[in-house]
């Protein structure tokens, strides 16, 4: 189960707290994955008391007891709303990296999708699939069960946008923070290439591990389409199964 | 970046400076057994100093509060609770005064009785931090529950009843960096290490501090939303 709390003695209105906590969860904590499973008690609460003090000198002033809204101040809580995404896709990183069993920390990154939505899905799709997880456990960089989970992801089809299995790009890139390994191209234009193996070892040797799926436009060109979606999840590993075969309801 | 021999505790749990620390927020935490009520184990009972179980965030004004819950469609009392005090709210917004957390028992498909647990719970919180305020006073509640753990199996609702007593009386709530530290540690279920991030940042003329606490190792795979009519 992921449960959160966020506690902030900015001064925000609840409306626009509400409204920040949901879009800085759509692109973290409903962006991340360790075994599949939705629990029955995911939570994430934020609360903000307005408490915060005052820093004299400050040109820029809010009126005692006025609380933050899209209306009153809508630069501030852009503001807000940035601090907030960049503080919930910190914890819920730490919560991939906590997964249990994992020893890899996987990023998928799907550009060149119709929307956000099918972006996310093959994302997801992709970070759900045991034989992908069991794959970066094992430092493989087995760019077929990525295609193959890519393939069975569940689409949005409102805008009819599908993938092109001939247009669709897998390179495995060096993590941040990560110099001098070049990316390593898996699959161009739905073409496999010859996998470098000591190359494919020296990137994912590491602790973290980045997958880049470009779809290219799919079925449609590649200006109609550049939405991206990003993914983490962690590697399967026989810890998972000795923690979970252990645990008992 | 490359495999490392430390402990994942001793890498990602990071030194919290108190001035970092929201103002205006009390917390405790407490070995409250919900674990082993739920499922004695004498290895547990052996292993040393318990872990906290039970954990009481407090905001000394009400604060706004917005959540997002999940899709499961068997959603657990404190999740049916929580939305239904979020969507009661007033015309001015949803308030919370405190947030109280359990592990060890999700009270996850509990039916009635397990809402009934909840609902007592958050009362006894209310009335014990303010108990100039009337019992059941009508309309939404102001304190939220968080609960995880084993699914089908409801609270102990009397051992963590007496040790809310201790959380609100005992002169432990507290606000610094090791009283958040276990709070966080009384989240955890599976968990290999408590994860606790704090940020400061400026808003107008105000300096604001912003602190998150999460938990979770298995059984994530989240899409939260709000429920309906709760949209900003």
């Amino acid at each position: 189960t992921l449960l959160g709390l966020v506690a902030t003695d900015a001064p925000i209105a609840p409306a626009a707290l509400q409204k920040c906590l949901e879009e800085a969860v759509r692109v973290s904590f409903n962006c991340i994955s360790v075994d599949g499973d939705m629990s029955t008690n995911d939570t994430i609460l934020a609360l903000a008391n307005g408490q915060a003090p005052t820093v004299q000198g400050s040109a820029d002033k809010l009126p005692h007891g006025a609380e933050i809204s899209e209306s009153s101040h809508p630069a501030l809580l852009a503001k807000f709303s940035e601090q907030l995404t960049s503080l919930c896709l910190e914890m819920a990183h730490l919560v991939v990296r906590d997964g249990e069993g994992a020893e890899k920390f996987v990023q998928v990154r799907v550009r060149g999708a119709g929307s956000y939505e099918d972006a996310h899905a093959i994302a997801s799709s992709i970070s759900t699939s045991s034989l992908v997880k069991c794959a970066m456990h094992g430092a493989d960089a087995n760019w077929g069960r990525i295609l193959c989970a890519a393939g069975y992801a569940t689409l949005t089809g409102k805008s009819g946008w599908t993938i092109d299995p001939h247009k669709v790009n897998v390179t495995f890139v060096a993590p941040e923070g990560v110099q001098g390994i070049a990316p390593l191209p898996a699959l161009v234009n739905g073409t496999p290439l010859v996998v470098d193996e000591a190359h494919a070892a020296e990137l994912l040797r590491h602790e973290d591990i980045c997958v880049d799926v470009d779809m290219q436009g799919g079925s449609w060109s590649a200006k109609e389409a550049d939405a991206e979606a990003v993914f983490w999840t962690c590697d399967f590993s026989k810890e998972y199964v000795a923690i979970n075969g252990d645990y008992r309801t | 970046r490359a495999q490392s021999t430390l402990s994942k505790a001793e890498r990602f749990v990071v030194p919290i400076d108190a001035k970092s620390l929201p103002r205006g927020y009390l917390v405790a935490s407490t070995y409250a057994g919900v674990k082993n009520a739920i499922s004695p184990s004498p290895a547990a009972a052996l292993s040393g100093v318990p872990k906290p179980d039970l954990a009481l965030v407090v905001s000394s004004t009400p604060a706004a509060i917005a959540g997002v819950f999940t899709t499961n469609k068997f959603q657990a009392a404190p999740v049916v609770h929580a939305t239904n005090a979020l969507q009661a709210a007033q015309p001015n917004g949803p308030r919370a005064i405190a947030v109280l957390a359990n592990s060890g028992c999700a009270n996850a498909v509990t039916g009635k009785e397990g809402l009934e647990d909840t609902e007592e719970l958050v009362e006894l919180v209310r009335n014990e931090l303010n108990p100039a305020s009337k019992p059941s006073q009508p309309g939404p509640s102001d304190v939220l529950m968080l609960s995880t753990g084993v699914i089908g199996v409801r609270l102990p609702v009397g051992t963590i009843r007496r040790a809310l007593y201790h959380l609100v009386h005992g002169q432990v709530l507290q606000s610094n960096p090791e009283a958040w530290l276990d709070v966080a540690r009384a989240y955890m279920t599976t968990d290999t290490f408590p994860k606790l991030r704090t940020r400061q940042f400026m808003l107008g003329d105000r300096q604001c501090s912003m602190l998150a606490i999460d938990k979770g190792a298995g059984m994530i795979h989240p899409h939260m939303t709000t429920p309906g009519g709760l949209h900003a």
